[in-house]
């Protein structure tokens, strides 16, 4: 899986 | 989405407004570095390379093109707008910020969460908006009088990275396995480089009288 959850934040 | 992110969100948002508003409003772009809105505008475009392939919200979208938009619009503005482009100060402006750019890009190749396209880019994004904000010091340095509204918009920009700071602490303790060293540091770093803007910021507003930096 791609999304790392920093990816969430602008 | 926590209180402290959505607020560092929304300073963020207004700080992008207030120059916009100085723009359109009085056609004029004194006292903002062009160095700076240009290399945010890489910021952006690095950060947001996953907008049409990783679907997070309608809000994070919405937040990715308003920030890509207003930035390209921001740079436009300043270099071809036959009225504003009149009031960029050019010969102050003289930051080098290329320089910037290639330091980053090698620190997000040697550090990075995951050596991939997308990860290095997002990191490097996050470096360059770390130090994204020296040319607009160094020319706020430099100039005599500025005005009010450059200066709302540079402590509303630095206001926004102190807010996303509590919200990674508040992450932290709340989400299980959420620990980002690198999203940290560089916003650490980022915040750091406005301490002595903030010092000055809060003094001027105590005394009631014109911020200006000291050569």
């Amino acid at each position: 899986e791609e999304n790392t959850s920093h990816h969430d934040e602008l | 989405m926590n209180i402290l992110r959505l607020a560092g969100d929304m300073t963020h948002l207004i700080s992008v407004i207030v120059l916009l508003l100085k723009i359109h409003s009085i056609k004029s772009c004194a006292g903002i570095s062009l160095k700076t809105q240009e290399l945010y505008a890489l910021v952006f475009v690095s950060r947001y390379l996953n907008i049409f392939t990783d679907f997070i919200s309608l809000y994070n979208t919405i937040m990715k093109l308003i920030f890509l938009g207003t930035s390209f619009s921001i740079v436009w503005y300043m270099r071809y707008h036959k009225i504003v482009r009149r009031s960029y100060d050019k010969d102050q402006d003289t930051f080098r910020h290329y320089f910037l750019v290639l330091p980053c890009l090698i620190l997000a190749l040697l550090i990075n969460e995951r050596f991939t396209f997308k990860e290095i880019m997002w990191t490097f994004s996050l470096y360059l908006e770390a130090v994204a904000i020296l040319p607009q010091l160094v020319l706020l340095q430099r100039t005599k009088n500025t005005d009010n509204l450059t200066v709302q918009y540079i402590f509303l920009l630095g206001a926004y990275r102190a807010l996303y700071i509590l919200n990674w602490i508040y992450r932290y303790f709340t989400e299980p396995d959420y620990l980002h060293w690198i999203t940290w540091i560089s916003g650490l770093v980022q915040t750091i480089l406005y301490g002595d803007f903030f010092y000055y910021y809060f003094l001027s507003w105590k005394n009631n009288v014109k911020l200006q930096l000291p050569a």
